[in-house]
């Protein structure tokens, strides 16, 4: 079976603010229930 | 093979001298067809599985080489199209719901775990405590098994499994590469009427009432709208970062974990579920079979969360045709079809109270998938 997400996340807006998801995985990667997909910061 | 051709043989001899010593040769004749036919089949399924396990080393090797390998359709993929795979997938639920005695559980499950390499350290109940295989395969996990991470603006993984594609989608059409080579659109994954942002936006009210694809009759934007009214979203000030649309895609071996859970706080205002085919699920098929996913029978959970919006496509297989809802106990999937043409449009349920749905936070438990 497959799990498909889409989802809307903070990306860099013109320089100003510093938020931009990033996933934190990369193809191929074994991934278990409550690990970090991805991150943004707000700073 | 090589170990029974032997035995056959000798056992041919034995009887060829028999017969020769006066024996009567038709019934020995006979008898030598039996074996002759029984060695054709093992045979041929060591050449097919032979080749299966070249072709997957083939696959294997070129991964390695970071070589991505191209969608090919081949007859095999035409041929699982003729099959009735829900109803094989349906059967094989039967079969696997059958009660174990309980002598026997431990064993049979051993053996699936070494099979399918799951780890039975973390199976919350003692293994006679599974009636059957069904009920060991949508198990629960010891507390602590899965923790969640802290990080506030973190978003984790709803599954255990093996990240196949990420990603963000930039510019108009959104598409998921389902293999190098072909494509597919989440909107036909998720469904003509998902509140789908097309496009990354500054801000959520823009696109979230006029989303491209949805009838726009009042009603339906204005709780939408309500909806998204947290107070991050009616932000006034537009200092709030612009939003992308990002993907993920999980693959879920046999042997792993199946239970979903919430990657983020959220709240899941709708349900919708395609009952489509069930074709496999596996690499070869996702290699081979068009619009896999979107043919498939699938759940989408739909809804609202801090940073925008928020869908889980759960996508069935033949041998895991049922996806169950811990949010909607009777709902049921791979259900016998009343009609033969079924219908494309999905099923869909709006969750109480509108507007708001169901609260969930990060980690809680959301779904299953189960065989059958």
């Amino acid at each position: 079976s497959t799990v498909v997400m889409v989802f809307q996340a903070p990306v860099k807006k013109n320089g100003d603010s510093l938020s931009e998801f990033k996933f934190s995985v990369k193809c191929g990667d074994r991934i278990r229930v409550g690990e970090a997909l991805g991150r943004w910061r707000e700073q | 093979t090589s170990f029974i051709i032997k035995k056959l043989q000798g056992q041919a001899a034995t009887q060829a001298r028999a017969s020769f010593n006066g024996g009567s040769g038709s019934s020995q004749g006979d008898s030598f067809l039996v074996p002759g036919a029984t060695v054709a089949t093992l045979l041929m399924l060591g050449v097919l599985h032979a080749r299966r396990m070249y072709d997957e080393k083939k696959v294997e090797e070129a991964q390695e080489k970071g070589i991505e390998c191209e969608f090919q359709p081949d007859l095999k993929a035409t041929f699982l199209r003729l099959l009735p795979l829900r109803s094989i997938s349906r059967c094989w639920g039967y079969l696997t719901s059958v009660e174990i005695p309980v002598r026997l559980r431990p064993h049979i499950y051993r053996a699936w775990a070494r099979a399918f390499h799951s780890n039975l350290e973390e199976a919350a109940l003692p293994l006679e405590e599974y009636a059957s295989l069904r009920e060991f395969f949508v198990r629960s996990l010891k507390e602590g098994c899965r923790p969640v991470d802290p990080d506030p603006q973190c978003l984790v993984s709803p599954v255990d499994g093996t990240i196949l594609r990420f990603g963000e989608f930039k510019g108009p059409g959104a598409m998921i590469e389902q293999v190098k080579g072909f494509s597919y659109s989440v909107s036909s994954l998720l469904g003509a009427s998902s509140f789908l942002p097309m496009v990354a936006e500054g801000h959520m009210e823009e696109d979230v009432d006029e989303p491209e694809n949805i009838s726009t009759n009042k009603s339906k934007k204005s709780w939408w709208r309500i909806s998204m009214a947290s107070p991050k979203v009616w932000d006034p000030v537009s200092s709030r970062p612009m939003r992308g649309l990002f993907y993920c895609v999980i693959y879920l071996k046999p042997g792993d974990y199946h239970r979903i859970h919430s990657p983020v706080d959220w709240n899941i205002l709708v349900r919708r579920h395609f009952s489509g085919n069930l074709f496999p699920v596996n690499e070869r098929a996702t290699r081979t079979i068009r619009n896999l996913y979107v043919e498939n029978e699938r759940v989408v959970l739909e809804g609202p969360w801090r940073e925008g919006f928020m869908a889980i496509a759960a996508i069935g297989a033949t041998n895991i045709g049922s996806i169950e809802l811990f949010i909607e106990p009777e709902f049921r999937t791979n259900q016998p079809r009343k009609r033969l043409l079924h219908s494309k449009t999905p099923e869909k349920r709006v969750y109480d109270p509108e507007g708001v749905g169901m609260k969930l936070k990060k980690g809680d438990e959301v779904a299953a998938f189960n065989m059958g």
